[in-house]
Parts: C-alpha cells; sequence; structure tokens
C-alpha cells in the first residue's frame, strides 16, 4: 500500500 | 472512471442544479440548512488545495464548479434570499461536528501532513455535513418535494459512490479505508430519508414524517 496517497476522486 | 463513478458525479452535479433551481423558482431558501450548505462550502475548499495538481479536466473543472457552486449558494442564503432563511429552524450545533472532525483527522489520516490532514478532515465532515439539514427537517417533519428531490440526488450521490469502490477494489485493487468507512456512514444517514422519500414522494404524496 502506497503511502503516497493519490486522491483521484472528487 | 467507471459507470458508478460517473453516474454518482453526475448526481452530485443535479442535486446542486436542484438546489439552485428551488431557491431561484420559490425566490425562497426556506427548509434549506444554511449550516449543512455552508459545511458542504468547507468541506470543498479543504479538500481542493490541490486544486493546481493535475489529474485531469475534468477532475479540474469539477473541484472548480464545486467550490464555486457552494459559495454562491452561501451567497443566495446569507445575501440575495436572506430575508427568507428561518434561523431558529437551523439549529444544530455544527461546531461540534467541526471539532470532532478535525480531532479524527488529526489521529486518523494517511499521512500528517498538512495538505493531508485537511483532505481527511473533509472526507469527515462531508459523512456528517446533511445532519443539520435532517435535523432541521425532522424538526419541520415536511418538506417541499423540490427540496426533497435535492436530498435523494444527494443521497443517492454517496450510495453510488459505494458501488464505484466496490467497482475499484475488484478491477483495480484500490483500497482507501478512510473514503469507504465515511462514505459508508454517510450514505448510513440517508436511510430513513430514503424510505420515506419511496413510500411518499414517489408515490405522489408530500413528504412528512410519520
Amino acid at each position: 500500500h502506497n503511502t503516497e496517497h493519490k486522491h483521484d476522486e472528487l | 472512471m467507471n459507470f458508478f463513478r460517473l453516474t454518482a458525479d453526475l448526481m452530485h452535479l443535479l442535486s446542486i442544479f436542484v438546489l439552485l433551481l428551488k431557491i431561484q423558482k420559490t425566490r425562497s431558501c426556506s427548509g434549506i440548512s444554511f449550516k449543512t450548505q455552508l459545511l458542504y462550502a468547507v468541506v470543498f475548499v479543504t479538500r481542493y488545495l490541490d486544486l493546481l495538481k493535475w489529474i485531469s479536466l475534468y477532475n479540474t473543472l469539477m473541484k472548480i464548479f464545486f467550490i464555486a457552486s457552494s459559495i454562491y449558494i452561501l451567497y443566495l442564503m446569507k445575501i440575495k434570499f436572506r430575508a427568507t432563511y428561518d434561523p431558529s429552524q437551523d439549529t444544530f450545533r455544527i461546531e461540534f461536528l467541526l471539532g470532532a472532525c478535525l480531532l479524527l483527522a488529526l489521529v486518523f489520516n494517511y499521512t500528517f501532513t498538512f495538505i493531508e490532514v485537511l483532505w481527511t478532515f473533509s472526507i469527515y465532515l462531508e459523512a456528517v455535513a446533511i445532519l443539520p439539514q435532517l435535523f432541521m427537517l425532522s424538526r419541520t417533519g415536511e418538506a417541499e418535494t423540490i427540496t426533497t428531490h435535492y436530498l435523494f440526488a444527494l443521497g443517492a450521490y454517496r450510495g453510488l459512490y459505494l458501488l464505484n469502490w466496490i467497482w475499484r477494489f475488484y478491477t483495480e485493487h484500490h483500497i482507501d479505508w478512510i473514503v469507504w468507512v465515511a462514505g459508508a456512514i454517510q450514505t448510513a444517514l440517508y436511510s430513513d430519508f430514503f424510505y420515506i422519500y419511496y413510500k411518499k414522494v414517489l408515490h405522489g404524496q408530500k413528504f412528512e414524517l410519520p
């Protein structure tokens, strides 16, 4: 699980 | 992007247009909780601090729309149609929601940075932002039909996101605990409303609490 969380949802 | 997420986002857009239509058409914001609308504006502003970070044109345009429309609604309620807003009906204490969400965001987050904590705060706050509106509804015991359509679209948007997360888990192994837990709680808050909306409004009756 990546710590650099990508927030691609709105 | 998948079907559920796109439909969810479109429902979210629709809910805002229905709310704007209600206010403009009746020239009144009666029955709408200013506190809930204020919380949504806080949600969008704190979540989209990454506005300049490019994900897609869709993503950027939607973010701009959500921030701008939420602030515009505050303007309509607080300035343009101020006389139609009755604060004595809108008595939910949002200080507790803001405080609890901030505390939770400080403790349960993915990364302890300013932007991440505020993003997490916005996720938690969105989950409970509808409470002043639902509280107002339960106090008055009835609602204009168009207001219930607004609430239905807003609830449906969240429900569809649950399906989107299930879809993304199986197709992309996408995991996002914070969003999942908050989203499940948020959707659950609508369950009573959905039930009455289905029983009454969809059968042509006025929305009234039993």
